[in-house]
């Protein structure tokens, strides 16, 4: 379960501030996956007091709303982030990213399907291309294949729709190293030549997941 | 025993927070960061093992402007509907109470009444109207609040209630159930020439895969 209290003293309209919250989750929160498990109590609470002496926006299209917006997105993903970063059983964080979509809508989803393949080879330290291609070819949103790429860190392992020769112990070690840290394993793709991006964030699935699952009981 | 704030606000280490570069600048403090808010955790007895704190208070001094987003999954918990149903009726709310070790999840009417009467009896406390008060579980699906350890926590929680640091670190922790670390992070920038405080804590590591809307 996910849950989340989160604070500002700007004042907002009701009307924005609910509609900022939304988006701000989307763009966070919605993007994380541990275990492909949505829970019957994920909340988030949002509340703001005004008492920055900000003048109220009325407005979402306003200037302010955008600067208010972008502070409240950096806050849900860092949280969002550490939520994922501390997976049950995790041993790394995994930052997918995609550029390139129609739309950040379609990114987005697209960055969570490979977020939430059960990714196992990250785990095993496998720079599974061949996995992580298939999981962006599911998640619903059509692309040609022929543009798709795919960069783990910053090693290309495919180009055009298809496997590149690549350091395959470079790409190895990269998985090692962020094991051995708890650190991030960041996954680029793109899909085409849109102005669509996204991210979501997830962790590798270790057999400690399956020892604390096993053993937990409602 | 009582732990002391400060007891509680390292009870768990916190996580590493990743943040993009911006026009902002990282602060301490949580949910207590911002203008106006206060928080509290410590330990009610409503965990089923150890003595984390599992009780978590966040307050404002003011009508704060509130919104919600909620899973999508139809087995809500009883914290879920009665939110979803204080946001229909207010547009502002001045305090969040949530509890670690119970979902209230699959508890039927008992389960929703006990989420009433733990707001009102805050609602009492802290002298503000029940739906101001909003409320979150988090812990095993099925059971039912603590209810009676809840309630006769509750003095002291409000008595803890700080706005500083600690205060916002003992509540981070005070939410979490399986996390190693708690989650908790503020920032500050400049939004329409002043000075605008945005912060917040999470809790999750298992059971994750949210579609909230």
């Amino acid at each position: 379960t996910l849950l989340g209290v989160i604070t500002t003293d700007a004042m907002v309209a009701s009307d924005v501030w609910r509609k900022m919250v939304q988006i701000a989750v989307n763009r966070s929160f919605n993007q994380i996956t541990v275990d492909g498990d949505t829970s019957t109590n994920d909340t988030v609470i949002a509340l703001a007091s005004g008492l920055s002496g900000l003048t109220r926006i009325v407005s979402i299209n306003s200037y302010e709303a955008m600067q208010l917006q972008e502070c409240l997105d950096v806050v849900m993903q860092g949280l969002a982030k550490s939520i994922a970063w501390d997976g049950e059983g995790a041993t790394c964080l995994i930052e997918v990213s995609v550029t390139g979509a129609d739309s950040e809508t379609e990114a987005a989803k697209i960055a969570r399907s490979v977020a939430s393949s059960s990714l196992a080879a990250v785990y095993g330290r496998d720079p599974n291309w061949g996995r992580i291609a298939c999981a962006a070819g599911y998640a619903g949103i059509p692309f040609h294949q022929n543009k798709l790429q795919v960069l783990l860190g910053d090693i290309l392992l495919m180009e055009a729709g298809e496997p590149q020769p690549f350091d395959r112990a470079a790409a190895s070690n990269y998985l090692r190293k962020a094991g051995e840290t708890h650190g991030t394993v960041e996954i680029h793709i793109s899909v085409g030549d849109g102005l669509g991006s996204g991210q979501a964030w997830g962790c590798d699935l270790s057999y400690d997941y399956v020892k604390i699952n096993a053993e937990y009981t409602t | 025993v009582s732990m002391t704030g400060n007891e509680s606000s390292n009870y768990i280490p916190k996580a590493p927070i990743f943040l993009p570069e911006g026009p902002w600048k990282q602060i301490p403090g949580g949910v207590t960061a911002a203008e106006g808010f206060k928080a509290a955790g410590m330990y009610g007895g409503l965990r089923a093992k150890g003595e984390k704190p599992d009780l978590a208070l966040v307050t404002c001094d003011v009508d704060a402007i509130s919104a919600g987003a909620f899973t999508m999954n139809v087995v809500a918990a009883a914290p879920v509907l009665y939110c979803k149903k204080a946001l229909d009726v207010a547009k502002t709310a001045r305090a969040v109470l949530i509890n670690a070790g119970q979902a209230n999840a699959a508890t039927g009417d008992a389960g929703y009444q006990d989420v009433i009467e733990c707001a009102s009896a805050l609602a009492e406390l802290l002298q503000m109207r029940p739906e101001e008060v909003l409320i979150e579980s988090t812990g095993v699906i099925g059971h039912r609040i603590k209810k009676e350890a809840l309630l006769n926590s509750l003095p002291k929680l409000v008595a803890s209630l700080s706005s500083s640091i600690e205060g916002a670190d003992s509540a981070a922790v005070a939410i979490t159930t399986t996390d190693l670390v708690s989650k908790s992070l503020a920032i500050e920038s400049q939004v329409g020439g002043r000075t605008v405080r945005v912060g917040g804590m999470a809790k999750g590591s298992g059971m994750i895969h949210p579609n909230m809307a």
